[in-house]
């Protein structure tokens, strides 16, 4: 059987609000090393991957591997009945088709099991190699946000552009240009609002911003983002999640026809 | 521009 335990339960209700609009069906590969889950959008532009480790639980057990094909639709549904501060456990047995979601209330004056049904999905794993990448640039998650979100009423694509200065976002539309220039500052009070930008080659790449605004549904999870970037790959853009692991989008570029 | 498929870029097993 699986069964994992999680303190922080408000992590994976963030997991979920973060990707649920991206993909609708996917497994969660449970092994006992962790949970991982890899899915692709709707037009196999962008890809999700996702990884909490075992270690990340309060307590965490899988006998053997496991693939839950989980609506991520119905999975949030599920998990916005929990509160913010409860405790979420997930169980599932071996040759089940349900899966359990356990909320334990901060005192544990309240329990609750919500048991959703499983679906059977035939996916593939996409092989994603290493890469050194010529870009990587971290700064605060929100101001990607708002950069994003900015950007995204002006035009439909975004060109980011990372030199050894700063990392540079740049749009046009038919109402006008927008450029947004965020230099590498490393001197500030709090880490978590520095942007750092680490560099072999300038680069320079165009995204949809439809996709970069989607992503940064997972802002919640983390007070950083990191994006890599290299010429004529997708933009890798990371947001840790805390002793557990990490959220990661993947968006291919738009390239000259 | 044209918007490239992720499948492009990383392989099937």
């Amino acid at each position: 059987m699986f069964e994992g335990r999680l303190l922080q339960g408000s992590l994976l209700k963030k997991v979920l609000e973060a990707i649920k609009d991206l993909v609708t069906d996917t497994n969660f590969d449970c092994s006992e090393t962790g949970i991982a889950l890899q899915a692709m959008d709707s037009s196999h532009v962008a890809l999700v991957s996702l990884l909490l480790k075992d270690t990340g639980f309060d307590h965490f057990r899988c006998d053997r591997n496991l693939a839950l094909g989980i609506n991520l639709q119905n999975m949030s549904k599920m998990l916005k009945c929990a509160g913010n501060d409860d405790i979420i456990t997930l169980k599932a047995e071996d040759e089940g088709d349900t899966i359990t979601f356990m909320f334990e209330s901060p005192n544990q004056d309240k329990i609750s099991d919500f048991e959703m049904k499983l679906m059977d999905i035939d996916s593939e794993h996409l092989g994603i190699p290493d890469t050194d990448y010529q870009a990587i640039v971290t700064m605060p998650s929100a101001e990607f946000q708002r950069i994003v979100r900015d950007l995204s009423s002006i035009g439909d694509t975004a060109v980011i552009g990372v030199t050894k200065e700063g990392i540079s976002f740049s749009t046009g539309g038919d109402i006008g240009k927008a450029n947004i220039v965020c230099r590498q500052n490393t001197n500030v009070d709090k880490e978590e609002d520095q942007t750092t930008v680490e560099i072999h080659e300038p680069v320079s790449l165009t995204f949809a911003l439809r996709y970069l605004n989607s992503f940064t549904k997972a802002t919640a999870l983390s007070p950083q983002v990191t994006l890599s970037l290299s010429k004529e790959l997708p933009i890798v853009v990371e947001y840790k999640i805390e002793k557990m692991g990490f959220l990661r989008f993947y968006l291919a570029p738009k390239i000259e026809e | 521009m044209a918007q490239k498929g992720i499948t492009s870029f990383f392989q099937a097993p």
